[in-house]
């Protein structure tokens, strides 16, 4: 719902480690 | 404090250094209250907000570039849960805000702008959030008539490493994206004809796991490009 917290830290960490960018 | 005090705060004539501590204290206050508190904040607090940023130049001409920071920080932490960031991206105002926040004389500020920028381009969402992103930057550059990744690639030119990797990681949030491979060879050749090519050159050269990591991961994505061309 609309309460789901730290959306923008989990994403944030994923493209600095990388982990965004891996292909599905 | 609650959320309807700030919003009577942001509300009145502040000068620079009370403003920056009641932004502050804002920013404190969305980070560590529950999502209810920002919802009270809400629509209003956010137009608030992206009116102080708009009109900085006109009816803030005093505002430090302190003040500039802390609201994009504070934008950062509206935008931290799925109802903030619901509405900064339902306001046509709020990606185009980030944008202007691109600006290589506020270094610290930029980072947190590209950075936000590029989770932003990421998002699963039925708009391509990329494309709203990558319209904005041409649309600001078009305005200031520079070429539209100028401002990214002055950013890369900083000593600021952080900053390095900010600019890197959102220029691969945009091509990555990218679902044609036409799109993305367009956009990287665009970039390394602008600069990037010798840009990267010396950024190669830094010993910094962070901007190792988009440095590969541009590498890579290139690689994967010309495979499949």
């Amino acid at each position: 719902g609309d309460d789901e917290t730290g959306i923008m830290d989990g994403l944030l960490e994923a493209l600095q480690s990388g982990a965004a960018f891996k292909r599905k | 404090k609650s959320a309807v005090m700030y919003i009577q705060e942001l509300k009145s004539d502040y000068r620079d250094t009370q403003l920056l501590s009641c932004l502050e204290s804002l920013r404190v206050s969305l980070n560590n209250n529950p999502v209810s508190w920002v919802q009270n904040f809400g629509a209003e607090g956010l137009a608030l907000l992206r009116n102080l940023k708009k009109e900085e130049k006109d009816e803030y001409p005093m505002m430090g570039v302190k003040c500039q920071h802390e609201i994009i920080r504070c934008l950062k932490a509206f935008m931290n849960n799925k109802y903030g960031l619901k509405s900064m991206l339902e306001s046509v105002e709020g990606i185009p805000l980030l944008v202007r926040a691109i600006n290589p004389v506020v270094p610290a500020m930029m980072v947190d702008a590209v950075k936000l920028l590029s989770a932003i381009s990421i998002l699963e969402h039925p708009e391509n959030l990329h494309e709203r992103v990558l319209e904005a930057i041409t649309e600001e550059a078009e305005k200031r008539d520079i070429e539209r990744f100028q401002p990214l690639l002055a950013g890369m030119n900083k000593n600021s490493i952080a900053l390095k990797a900010g600019c890197m990681q959102l220029i691969n949030a945009l091509i990555s994206r990218g679902e044609e491979l036409d799109f993305r060879i367009h956009i990287r050749s665009e970039l390394l004809r602008v600069g990037l090519r010798d840009l990267l050159r010396e950024v190669r050269t830094i010993e910094s796991e962070e901007l190792k990591v988009q440095v590969t991961v541009f590498d890579e994505q290139a690689e994967d490009d010309s495979e499949d061309l």
